[in-house]
């Protein structure tokens, strides 16, 4: 799976993924990626979340939207939203990742697997991570 | 205000002592064009969604990631793929499930959001719809390579479910 989330210099924020989803899927399976609210969501009011892992569990836990959520409704930092929700997905039994940028300007991972492939670009320049 | 960008290429039991040098190499190398790709739009004062968009397209193009060419496959020896996309700025959005023919899945999910009055569209409708759009289109063999044929047969011998870990995130 990847994905793409950005804050563009007129304050907006866009949030996009894309999968070929489980190696080996039977009887037309989807995941998360294609469902907004789930694997994608994109908010002016909170942030832009595009999240990558065990697909039913972002869907059941409504990764993207919640992350949206908790920014907008209880006023929480990004990454601490991002923790909050990845620690949700865990205690239901599902791992992965999600990248989040808001309009304040926050760019932050958040993943509870061994490694996410992830970069990240701003006028100072680009970085990439794997572990 | 600033501009930011951030990308993954997915996420799952990747480690260190695992990942042969020129296959770490291949994918940071992927993650830095996409992310080059999205600041040509963003540094020039262009919007996040064409740069989230312009990112996804070099991601899907690369054989490294689990999307577009170099997808993994399914049961039955099929490329099936997934997008979305969305607009912050008017919460538009859009998304296609198991779609086989479109090049490149994004460009189809926002053709969704901003040429139809739909949010998701999935298997032959999508195709079809890509088709009217005039998307570019590939052919099957554009999607699957050797390796993840090579995976599947693996996978199938082993006898191991979808759910493995190893292959749960493609």
């Amino acid at each position: 799976t990847v994905g793409a989330v950005a804050l563009d210099s007129h304050g907006h924020v866009a949030a996009g993924t894309s999968t070929g989803g489980m190696m080996g899927k039977k009887w037309g399976r989807v995941g998360d990626s294609p469902v907004i609210g789930a694997g994608t969501y994109a908010d002016d009011r909170a942030c832009a979340v595009s999240a990558t892992g065990w697909g039913e569990y972002f869907i059941r836990a409504g990764v993207a939207h919640e992350i949206c959520a908790r920014i907008r409704h209880k006023g929480e930092d990004a990454q601490t939203a991002a923790d909050a929700v990845l620690a949700e997905v865990k205690s239901l039994g599902g791992d992965g990742g999600v990248i989040v940028v808001t309009p304040k300007g926050e760019r932050v991972f958040s993943f509870n697997t061994k490694g996410m492939y992830r970069g990240m670009a701003d006028a100072t320049g680009r970085k990439v991570a794997l572990y | 205000s600033e501009w930011k960008l951030v990308v993954h290429g997915g996420a799952g039991a990747i480690e260190r002592a695992r990942h042969k040098p020129e296959k770490e190499a291949a994918v940071r190398a992927g993650l830095d064009r996409a992310l080059a790709a999205g600041e040509q739009v963003l540094s020039s004062g262009g919007k996040a969604l064409d740069a989230i968009e312009a990112a996804i397209r070099v991601l899907e193009d690369d054989p490294n990631f689990n999307a577009g060419k170099g997808a993994v496959i399914t049961d039955d020896g099929r490329a099936e793929l997934d997008a979305s996309i969305m607009d912050g700025s008017t919460r538009a959005a859009g998304a296609v499930a198991g779609v086989t023919g479109t090049k490149n899945p994004i460009r189809l999910a926002r053709a969704v959001m901003e040429k139809s009055p739909h949010v998701m569209l999935a298997a032959a409708g999508a195709d079809r719809f890509s088709r009217e759009q005039g998307l570019e289109q590939a052919e099957q063999d554009y999607f699957i390579l050797p390796e993840r044929k090579k995976q599947l047969e693996e996978m199938k011998a082993k006898r191991l479910s979808a759910l493995t870990v190893e292959y749960k995130y493609g």
